[in-house]
């Protein structure tokens, strides 16, 4: 893209097309490109590889989040909870396993709740995840009531000492009302088994996903209150540029990136890395 | 939606007089930026506000008493042109069974396709075979089987230690036997960018040289949908395209990006978690759900 060329009008055209094809978003394209410009005069900027730095950083600074590292962090006492959401299909219960194997190699112990208790073989799938991942596991009949569920996930917990409880939901499509106000209840169901919210609220990004996933962030939000968002499937070429967006316009932090179906192919977020990756 | 904002632009130029070729631009700007909203890739949308500018340019905007509309009247015409199909039907074998391949990206809707297509069958009075040969996922032919059950129709797996591809043709050779009439072969997810895992389809593909290679793609897909698109239809014959989750919000701009790069018929869409959540696809109602 730059190797010492000049800095000319193509090649902020050039930027603007590689945001958008990044799945940044032609509005918030535009806008980063035009603060480049900006920046690149004030900074008297004519070579392109140094152009290219300074958008890198410019991005990175974005998605930096405001606390010092990505990662989840504990409550005061055990166990901490963490509920993990999305819609359909975009990689929750595979990230579950690939978390609860993080936190394992940490030393913690780890429960997980089965409460995708529609979808055929949910159940079935996070109790593989469970023992791959040498967590415990609570599970109750398909068609049974997800808070229930979670209930006795986190009363196993505390019987058992456990440090943190992972609640693996249904996929649902935010458009749903009924489905949302199952996912509120759900979270009703933990602050009443803890005496407070849960520490962590994942929402799990498919990166393939375009626009819509600014929805998906906007009206997840607005059920359960998001404390971070994972982005899964980076592995493709597709970059997730959405994660921009969603860093800008609602401030939840990004804590994982998931590059693989394998249980160790989940890193904590690098902002650094994936301002590069972006520009490849 | 592009409605509203035609209307403001054309208002801004049409007070000046008579339409120049710049306020055209300031309208097909508009379009642009619809059209990536919507999710149509970059390259696609560049393409098809250069195919509409000459009738953007024409007599009827000019002489329109609401240009804005005369606009989205072209764009509207021009996306139902691109994204309507001439063949919207499933192949049926001269000889039976009829061979079916699903594929796509990991999490795209396969799985529960096969049981759509299936039970759409089995209404019809058919004998479709569910046949299961993603090897990788975990619990991936226990979900198969659940479906089969769920829909009422056969299932066939032989474990997750032997290829897809001979999976695949026991599965033939299993519904020949038993005078079932079409055989739906669920695979697993998996990247483009994979050669091993496009090495398995490619293989699966020569080993039963199916009627129908059906893409599973999400609706919600970005600008990612051109390269899964041309990839996936580059390693195997692929027939037609079903576009998943339009029960959702998303725009679904993918269809326009995947029907203009691969040329091929979008068939059916999934619109709901329940097996009986499966229409044919209409190209009016994703143009209008693009345009916003
Ligand atoms: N390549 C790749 N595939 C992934 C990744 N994460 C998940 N997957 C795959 O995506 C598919 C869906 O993953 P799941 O974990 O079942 O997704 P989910 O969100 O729980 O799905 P639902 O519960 O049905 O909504 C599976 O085939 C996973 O192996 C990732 O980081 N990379
Ligand atoms: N709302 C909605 N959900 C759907 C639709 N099609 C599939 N799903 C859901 O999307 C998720 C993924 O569906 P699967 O059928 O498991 O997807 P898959 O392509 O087989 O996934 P892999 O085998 O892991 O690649 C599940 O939660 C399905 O219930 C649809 O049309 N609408
Ligand atoms: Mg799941
Ligand atoms: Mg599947």
């Amino acid at each position: 893209l730059t190797g010492g060329r000049q800095v000319d009008e193509g090649l902020f055209d050039e930027l603007e097309e590689l945001l958008i094809e990044a799945d940044v978003g032609p509005g918030l394209a535009a806008e980063l490109v035009a603060e480049l410009r900006r920046e690149a005069e004030s900074q008297h900027i004519t070579d392109a590889d140094a152009l290219r730095d300074l958008m890198r950083s410019q991005v990175a600074t974005l998605l930096r989040a405001e606390t010092g590292t990505p990662e989840i962090v504990p409550g005061p006492t055990p166990p901490s909870v963490l509920l993990v959401v999305g819609v359909n299909g975009t990689g929750k219960t595979t990230t579950i396993g690939k978390l609860a194997h993080l936190l394992r190699k940490q030393g913690r112990r780890v429960l997980l709740a089965a409460a995708d208790t529609f979808r055929a073989a949910a159940i079935d799938q996070l109790q593989i995840w469970a023992e791959r991942a040498r967590a415990d596991i609570v599970r109750h009949q398909e068609g049974s009531d997800p808070g229930a569920v979670a209930f006795d996930a986190i009363e196993a917990a505390k019987a058992r000492g456990a440090d943190w409880v992972i609640i693996d939901t249904a996929g649902r499509l935010h458009t749903k009302s009924g489905l949302m106000r199952e996912l509120e209840k759900v979270q009703r169901v933990c602050r009443r088994a803890t005496g407070r919210d849960p520490e962590e609220v994942l929402l799990v990004l498919d990166a393939t996903t375009g626009q819509n996933a600014l929805r998906q962030a906007e009206v997840f939000g607005e059920a359960v209150g998001l404390t971070g968002v994972v982005v899964a499937k980076l592995d493709g070429t597709a970059k997730g540029g959405i994660v921009l967006g969603i860093k800008k316009r609602f401030g939840i932090p990004i804590r994982y990136v998931g590059t693989g179906e394998g249980i160790d192919d989940l890193a904590p977020f690098s902002p650094e890395e994936f301002a590069h990756a972006l520009f490849e | 939606g592009l409605s509203e904002k035609l209307s403001a632009t054309f208002k801004k130029l049409r007070s000046r007089g008579r339409l120049t070729e710049a306020d055209i631009s300031a309208a097909l700007r508009e379009v642009r930026m619809a059209l990536l909203e919507a999710d149509v890739s970059f390259q696609v949308v560049k393409d098809f506000t250069n195919a509409i500018k000459e009738q953007a340019l024409g007599e009827e905007v000019a002489k329109a008493l609401s240009p804005g509309q005369q606009v989205v009247k072209i764009v509207h015409t021009e996306l139902v042109r691109l994204l309507g199909s001439d063949a919207t039907g499933l192949a049926t074998a001269e000889t039976p069974p009829t061979i079916i391949l699903l594929a796509g990206l990991q999490g795209s809707g396969k799985t529960t396709m096969a049981g759509k297509l299936a039970r759409m069958m089995a209404k019809r009075g058919g004998t479709p075979l569910l046949v299961a040969t993603d090897t990788r996922r975990p619990a991936a032919i226990r979900q198969l089987e659940v479906v089969a059950e769920q829909v009422g129709v056969p299932f066939f797996q032989m474990g997750d230690q032997l290829e897809p591809a001979r999976i695949a043709a026991a599965a033939v050779s299993h519904a020949r036997s038993h005078n079932l009439d079409t055989v739906i072969i669920d695979t697993a997810g998996r990247l483009h960018t994979d050669a091993e895992m496009m090495d398995e389809i490619r293989a699966v593909h020569q080993a039963v040289s199916p009627h129908e290679t059906l893409l599973v793609l999400d609706s919600l897909t970005g600008q990612d949908a051109v390269n899964v698109a041309t990839e996936f239809c580059g390693t195997v014959d692929v027939d037609g395209v079903v576009l998943t989750k339009l029960d959702g919000d998303a725009r679904g701009g993918a269809a326009l990006s995947l029907r203009a790069v691969t040329g091929k018929p979008i068939k059916f869409a999934g619109v709901g978690e329940k097996f009986d959540a499966l229409e044919t696809f209409h190209p009016e109602r994703i143009a209008s759900r693009i345009l916003g």
